[in-house]
């Protein structure tokens, strides 16, 4: 499906460390 | 997290000894939220920017200027902003945007965007959504109205949008207004 994604979900990675 | 596409970001200096193109760096590719994230984290606020500078996000093979193949027939929906603008509301902006490329916002319409540019200028910034098609109503109309209300811009706040082809020669006008 089309990846859609809405302000919320994206600010919440924001600040999120990068994964090892 | 995948992102439906693969977006393209420039960077334009203002070097007025050296030609347009010249000016114009590729930064860096992203095609995951995350490194959406690691990109915007490691660059300077556009409100940081000097004057003559354009931060640019496109689709990758879209280069950020109206000769491209698909940017040569579309428009722009353009906010202009007021120099006091730039400390207060430029960044908030320019984030908003980035954020309705990347997240797809503008649901089956968001394969009309080509990209988004801020462009840094002492007379007042702007940011604009381009998208590839100026005659394809419908789409540029649900791209302006979704646009506007993800900048939280008032209702009585009018932006508009201009073909590429008006605008490069100079006989700007508003094809469409939301």
């Amino acid at each position: 499906g089309k990846k859609q994604y809405d302000r919320e979900f994206l600010l919440d990675f924001q600040f999120m460390p990068a994964c090892i | 997290h995948q992102l439906q596409n693969r977006w393209a970001l420039w960077f334009f200096k203002n070097d007025s000894s050296r030609a347009w193109q010249d000016n114009l760096h590729l930064v860096t590719k992203v095609d995951t939220v995350e490194d959406f994230w690691a990109m915007y984290s490691h660059i300077q606020l556009a409100s940081k920017l000097s004057s003559g500078c354009d931060y640019a996000l496109f689709k990758d093979g879209i280069r950020p200027m109206w000769e491209d193949s698909r940017n040569k027939w579309g428009g722009r929906w353009l906010v202009s902003l007021a120099k006091h603008q730039r400390h207060s509301k430029l960044d908030r902006l320019w984030l908003e945007t980035l954020l309705c490329l990347i997240g797809e916002s503008f649901e089956d319409h968001s394969r009309e965007v080509c990209g988004a540019v801020v462009n840094i200028r002492t007379k007042g910034d702007k940011i604009s959504v381009w998208t590839q098609e100026a005659e394809n109503q419908a789409s540029v109309l649900h791209i302006g109205r979704v646009y506007k209300e993800h900048l939280g811009l008032s209702t009585k706040a009018i932006i508009g949008y201009q073909a590429h082809a008006d605008t490069a020669t100079k006989s700007i006008r508003n094809k469409f207004v939301v």
